[in-house]
């Protein structure tokens, strides 16, 4: 492993640990898209499914553990606490999800190196991983004064695929037989997505200001 | 071949 991989792993992480910071610090859900949230536990479900007939290293199992356990935590809290939930914009978080999930699947049936189950799903987690953030940027969008911690979140969660992008290109350079074309289209895809929200968050962080998406 | 390269990463 080398250390941009092992750099957007913790972002990732860290981006996890901020957003629960933030939902049980003060109890609020406010500018948090429920959709990305669920897409994302469905990105990991359907994942690690292989966790305990594929093993990698105890770090990778650990790792995936942890992300299966908090992404559930997050719905929970979103979906059930008492409190919480009432913090949630559910009218203002519109996207459909079915626009996501099915071209995911499409594409996942349609591209699948290998027709087993656990394959197609996969596949299928890694072109949904790669526009799941879309539900949120929109809501960010209509979210006015978004606070600190939410967009600190996004730009953790895009700082990981950042640093994932330099982690492929270091294996490409460093590893015989490392082509794997889909992963890294979906990664960039995925990446670019988050380019406008980085734009502002660099804006409003350079002028001292509070962070704005203009619609 | 390729895409079992990338079950290392999570």
């Amino acid at each position: 492993m080398n250390v941009f991989r092992l750099a957007g792993d913790m972002m990732h992480l860290l981006s996890i640990v901020v957003l629960l910071l933030k939902i049980t610090g003060i109890k609020s859900c406010r500018g948090i898209s429920l959709k990305t949230q669920e897409l994302y536990l469905l990105v990991f479900i359907t994942r690690y499914l292989d966790i305990f007939t594929n093993f990698v290293s105890l770090y990778n199992t650990v790792m995936k553990l942890v992300f299966l356990g908090t992404s559930s935590a997050i719905v929970y809290y979103m979906r059930y606490d008492r409190i919480i939930k009432l913090t949630y914009d559910k009218e203002q978080d519109t996207f459909k999800y079915l626009l996501l999930v099915a071209p995911s699947a499409v594409l996942a049936l349609a591209t699948s190196h290998v027709y087993t189950v656990l394959e197609v799903l996969w596949t299928f987690s890694i072109y949904l991983e790669a526009v799941a953030i879309m539900p949120q940027l929109v809501l960010l969008q209509r979210t006015q004064n978004i606070d600190n911690l939410t967009g600190n979140y996004v730009f953790l969660l895009g700082s990981y695929r950042g640093l994932y992008i330099l982690n492929w290109i270091y294996r490409f350079f460093t590893e015989k037989h490392y082509r794997q074309w889909l992963v890294w289209t979906c990664g960039v895809v995925q990446t670019i997505i988050y380019c406008d929200f980085f734009y502002y968050y660099f804006l409003s962080w350079q002028n001292n200001e509070k962070l704005a998406l203009p619609a | 071949k390729d895409s079992k390269a990338a079950k290392d990463e999570l």
